[in-house]
């Protein structure tokens, strides 16, 4: 059956209309993905992609995959950028523009962050089911630790934990304070 | 890696490097050693004194872990999944007042929280951490709680190269005890000519982010933030918790038993969880 599985495969998706978008935040931008359940055929492959767009001064919440290299193109716009190593130095710090690449290694943590302008990127990423993993917001990591370890960790006490925990409602793409400010004085 | 299995002996290996911390000790056997190369593996041993806390942190392999000795909580971050284990809902919240400082004793009132699901660690048990997961562990047992880990760093989840990293997400991780205190042992010399080589590195990833950043994303003030990155932390990787931990955590069967037949207990029974054994 090769001719059912890889001759009729199909090898397209849209990944850029606003509507397919996985994630989406009005005020803070939208991210669309294409794994292998989307695209079968990039399981064979190995292989996976994302879209993201953070509106003006947004936040993408820092993150790291637990299970790909991330390999971002800036599709448009400019914004700032962080990406952080085992050891917890920043391996890269700056700007990052329209035609820019930027290599996430495996499970190095990034954050980035849009200027004044929106920030528009795609990103491939080595493996079929690329998986994410935040460190603030909804479904992140410290949310998923009971207070009491968060309290001891970070060395706050038991209500500073569950504030920290729960600050953010959003899932990964934040609407930035200095974003709102700007807006209410427009 | 070609070459790497070109071995003429073997020896029985002991730790080289050992990282003390407030509220134990990590030993690191020496990953660049041929063996060890050819097998495409890392090892090391946990040792957690009572009450003590594996800060959270996550590795670029897959790993298992076997419990050694004593009794523990562990806890794996798994992206996406719920906060499954939570205490009362809202509605019960607020008819709360004298009986629940009656059922919870001192404390007053319960503290409510929410977080993904935790196991309990005792002797022989073997756990399996996927890489990427982020992970914890607590001795809330009455003796010293001693894990042996296994990282298959050549795993083809592992697309890094075969050094073992761990990216912890507290603390000031290489701070414990004097510099990390890191015993070097002559093999590591006599195989590299320089005892730092195959020296594991790990700190944490909050400490390379802009702390104002870190405030705007959390909501939090900047000496939060800074808390985060660990600033001014010297306990190392495990620490030491001041009182036991409060963690969420269903009974053992028999306790259920008693639970349902009414002869309830305070909160904050040994390891945290609401009911004794």
């Amino acid at each position: 059956g090769l001719e059912e599985t890889v001759c009729s495969a199909r090898v397209k998706e849209n990944i850029d209309r606003p509507s397919r978008a996985d994630v989406y935040n009005p005020e803070a931008g939208r991210y669309s993905t294409v794994n292998c359940f989307t695209l079968p055929i990039l399981r064979f492959l190995g292989l996976s992609a994302g879209k993201g767009v953070l509106h003006e001064n947004a936040i993408m919440a820092p993150h790291w995959y637990t299970n790909a290299h991330s390999i971002v193109y800036f599709t448009r716009g400019e914004g700032r950028a962080q990406v952080v190593n085992h050891r917890g130095e920043a391996v890269f710090d700056g700007d990052v523009n329209e035609g820019q690449v930027l290599v996430v290694p495996h499970n190095f943590a990034v954050v980035k962050r849009a200027a004044g302008r929106r920030l528009e990127w795609v990103e491939f990423n080595t493996n079929h089911d690329a998986m994410i993993n935040t460190l603030a917001g909804r479904t992140s990591a410290l949310r998923g630790l009971p207070a009491d370890v968060v309290a001891a960790a970070y060395q706050i006490p038991r209500e500073e934990a569950q504030r920290l925990k729960s600050s953010r409602r959003e899932t990964f793409l934040f609407q930035s304070d200095a974003g709102e400010r700007s807006r209410r004085i427009a | 890696q070609q070459g790497e299995c070109r071995i003429d002996r073997i020896e029985t290996r002991e730790p080289t490097y050992r990282f003390e911390a407030e509220g134990g000790v990590t030993e690191f056997w020496d990953h660049n050693e041929q063996e060890f190369r050819c097998a495409g593996v890392s090892f090391h041993r946990h040792t957690l004194r009572r009450n003590s806390l594996l800060l959270p942190y996550y590795t670029t392999a897959p790993s298992l872990v076997y419990v050694l000795q004593g009794r523990g909580t562990f806890g794996h971050l798994v992206p996406g999944c719920p906060e499954t284990y939570e205490s009362e809902s809202g509605s019960e919240r607020e008819g709360g007042g004298e009986q629940e400082r009656e059922r919870y004793g001192e404390m007053g009132r319960r503290f409510r929280d929410r977080h993904q699901k935790v196991g309990q660690l005792r002797k022989g048990d073997i756990v399996a951490s996927p890489a990427g997961i982020a992970r914890w562990v607590y001795n809330d047992g009455d003796e010293e709680l001693v894990l042996v880990a296994l990282e298959e760093t050549s795993n083809r989840a592992n697309q890094l190269d075969e050094n073992p990293r761990s990216f912890y997400l507290a603390g000031n991780p290489r701070s414990g005890g004097e510099g990390g205190q890191q015993r070097q042992r002559e093999s590591a010399f006599r195989h590299h000519g320089q005892g730092g080589r195959g020296q594991p590195e790990f700190g944490n990833v909050f400490r390379g982010f802009d702390a104002q950043w870190l405030s705007e994303i959390f909501q939090v003030d900047e000496e939060t933030a800074r808390k985060l990155q660990g600033e001014d932390e010297n306990r190392g990787h495990i620490i030491t918790v001041e009182r036991s931990l409060q963690v969420l955590s269903p009974p053992h069967r028999g306790e259920e038993e008693r639970y349902r037949r009414g002869e309830r207990r305070q909160y904050g029974g040994r390891g945290g969880s609401s009911w004794g054994n």
